[in-house]
């Protein structure tokens, strides 16, 4: 998905 | 990770660690708004819901448990801390902060990733962070004096947000599958929302004088 990205961020 | 997102986690830490440093030196919370304070805890708690459930690094959890635990920690002192709880400027802080908690879950309700628990409760911290500054703002605003580490604290924290933008320009060349839309533009509100005090607090700076903004 589009915000799965930033998932490993803080 | 690349050395904007490190930069901008450490100036993010190094803002929490100020406003500690603050309230413990000097007994006193003025200046500060606790509805910002409840926000940041709030962001915090809803967004590292997968802590228990999804497994990064360690650096990932790690960073993730003390910001839950020294934002909370700041809203505990503000509100029950026999000597800093008298400091705190209630009158001053009047942002109607409950309407930025429900405008941001109807936002996230609607738009976010899965209709689950967790990526509903993620979107909402995505934008919960973006306006949890206005009530800190406002009272800066209202008070008008701004002392030297309340002033560093918003200051690192703007840094915090510059550093992420840089970080995800980064990312947006160097990642194939990097896009962020929703998350960017959130974030482009969120520095915005910086930059009149950042113009502020060049000129104090530049003049080496106490940081005043406008009424």
């Amino acid at each position: 998905g589009y915000m799965s990205a930033l998932k490993d961020e803080l | 990770m690349n050395i904007f997102r490190f930069a901008g986690d450490m100036t993010h830490l190094i803002s929490i660690l100020v406003l500690l440093l603050k309230i413990y030196a000097t007994k006193s919370c003025a200046g500060i708004s606790l509805k910002t304070q409840e926000l940041y805890a709030l962001v915090f708690v809803t967004r590292y819901l997968d802590l228990f459930t999804d497994f990064i690094s360690v650096y990932n959890s790690v960073m993730k448990v003390v910001f839950i635990l020294t934002s909370s920690a700041i809203v505990w002192c503000m509100r029950r801390h026999r000597i800093v709880k008298r400091s705190y400027d209630q009158a001053l802080d009047t942002f109607r902060h409950l309407f930025l908690v429900l405008g941001c879950l109807v936002l996230a309700l609607i738009v976010h990733d899965k209709f689950t628990f967790q990526e509903v409760f993620w979107a909402f911290s995505i934008y919960l962070e973006a306006v949890a500054i206005l009530p800190q703002l406002v009272l800066l605003q209202r008070s008008g004096n701004v002392d030297n580490l309340t002033g560093q604290y918003v200051f690192f924290l703007g840094a915090y947000r510059a550093f992420y933008i840089l970080n995800w320009i980064y990312r947006y060349l160097t990642e194939q599958h990097f896009r962020l839309w929703i998350s960017c533009i959130s974030g482009l509100v969120q520095t915005a929302l910086y930059a009149d005090f950042f113009y502020y607090y060049y000129i104090s700076w530049k003049n080496n004088s106490k940081l005043q903004l406008p009424s």
